[in-house]
């Protein structure tokens, strides 16, 4: 099974 | 005082078309520098970026950086109301709650203004820093679409794989697998029916289908679209539009657990 990583893992909040 | 004057009125509504799946309420950024929007979908696992240039626009008026929250069903319903050859013309007063579009006949013999209440969005926003990616696969976007549509009826997820052989979208189901191999192939006769990669080494990555499905919805914008794939990064879908700027999807990988 995979498990889904969220866009906030990669990029960070200005 | 904003005033955007988009001659070829057809790409706001195709914009929209394009985004509504994924997002549904967005802050439209206006600079000197275009129309741009960032959001992420409601589960934080993709985002878009949205930029339309203002030297595209034949007319454009920005006094001062403005951000416009807009439930884009809402935006959507009112543009649908513009004819595809319809001049459209985006206007908001500083400080106003509501934005204006306006809708041109191509004569001239129908003007129509739609106005519509703005709403305060507490958005994030993601600093994308750039990167090098280890493939860059350029495609007919309609070829792209297909395969997707086609690999969500067997499975959920689709592994796209670039080696110099080619890239290789994969999924499995329940009923079975399915493996869509397309190989470089630049002599065809139109430069846009090409499939082109760029592989500095071979990758492997894992995405959910769904989202690939819905960043396809920016297919009537682009005859070509251009996916770039790195290990541990999420993969960026880009839709060129003609002249103007982008719509870029990105989206974060699936890991084994």
């Amino acid at each position: 099974d995979s498990i889904q990583q969220g866009i906030s893992t990669f990029f960070e909040e200005l | 005082m904003l005033e955007l004057r988009l001659v070829q009125g057809s790409l706001l509504k195709k914009v929209l078309e394009a985004i509504r799946e994924l997002v549904t309420d967005a802050n439209f950024d206006c600079s000197a520098t275009g129309f741009s929007l960032q959001a992420m979908d409601s589960s934080h696992v993709a985002l878009v970026a949205l930029l339309l240039r203002s030297e595209g626009f034949e007319h454009y008026r920005c006094d001062r950086n403005l951000s416009m929250g807009m439930n884009l069903n809402n935006v959507s319903k009112m543009l649908r109301c513009a004819g595809n050859n319809d001049i459209i013309t985006v206007k908001a007063d500083d400080g106003s709650d509501t934005v204006t579009f306006m809708f041109e006949s191509p004569n001239q013999d129908k003007i129509a203004d739609f106005e519509m209440k703005l709403m305060d969005i507490d958005s994030e926003h993601l600093g994308i820093p750039d990167a090098e990616y280890q493939a860059i696969v350029r495609m007919p976007s309609s070829e792209f679409a297909r395969i997707c549509k086609d690999l969500s009826s067997i499975g959920d997820t689709v592994i796209i794989s670039v080696t110099k052989e080619g890239v290789k979208f994969s999924t499995a189901g329940d009923i079975g697998t399915a493996n869509i191999v397309c190989r470089q192939n630049k002599t065809v006769d139109k430069p846009e029916e090409a499939t082109i990669i760029e592989m500095q080494e071979p990758v492997s990555l894992t995405f959910a289908l769904r989202y690939m499905n819905s960043f396809t919805k920016a297919t009537p914008l682009s005859e070509t679209v251009t996916i770039s794939l790195s290990s541990d990064l999420p993969v960026v879908v880009e839709y060129k539009i003609a002249e103007m700027g982008y719509i870029r999807f990105y989206l974060a990988p699936k890991i084994e657990e």
